[in-house]
């Protein structure tokens, strides 16, 4: 799955991923 | 916990020894956003239990993109609403082995 980090000045790492279908609330 | 749209979850187990645990954070419902939000998908982080306040974490994520100015008190809310479930189930646990 595609993935892309982002790196804040302060160091912390913030990992981004797709969303998996089946925890996204029915709306 | 209140509704606020965003959702943030363990993203691993919790041993209930470690400061440092990793946390999955998504929008579930963007309308409960003040401002324009983008489709970044889930993000995922750590977050130290005994030193890192979500208010700053959430400000490190609006600086970084993800969210707008505005929603910083939102997404402060949802990871503090999160950390105090952990913190809960954390003491519930030592309650219970003692």
């Amino acid at each position: 799955s595609a993935t892309a980090q982002v790196v804040h000045s302060a160091g912390r790492r913030f990992i981004v991923s797709p969303v998996p279908e089946a925890r996204l609330r029915e709306q | 916990a209140e509704d606020t749209g965003v959702r943030v979850e363990l993203a691993e187990d919790d041993d209930g020894k470690k400061d440092s645990i990793a946390l999955k954070l998504w929008v579930e419902d963007h309308k409960k956003l003040k401002g324009k939000y983008k489709e970044t998908g889930a993000i995922e982080f750590m977050f130290d239990l005994e030193k890192d306040v979500p208010e700053v974490v959430a400000q490190e994520m609006v600086e970084s993109g993800f969210f707008h100015e505005s929603d910083a008190k939102t997404v402060g809310k949802s990871i503090r609403d999160r950390v105090a479930l952990i913190k809960w189930r954390r003491e519930r646990t030592v309650s219970a082995a003692a």
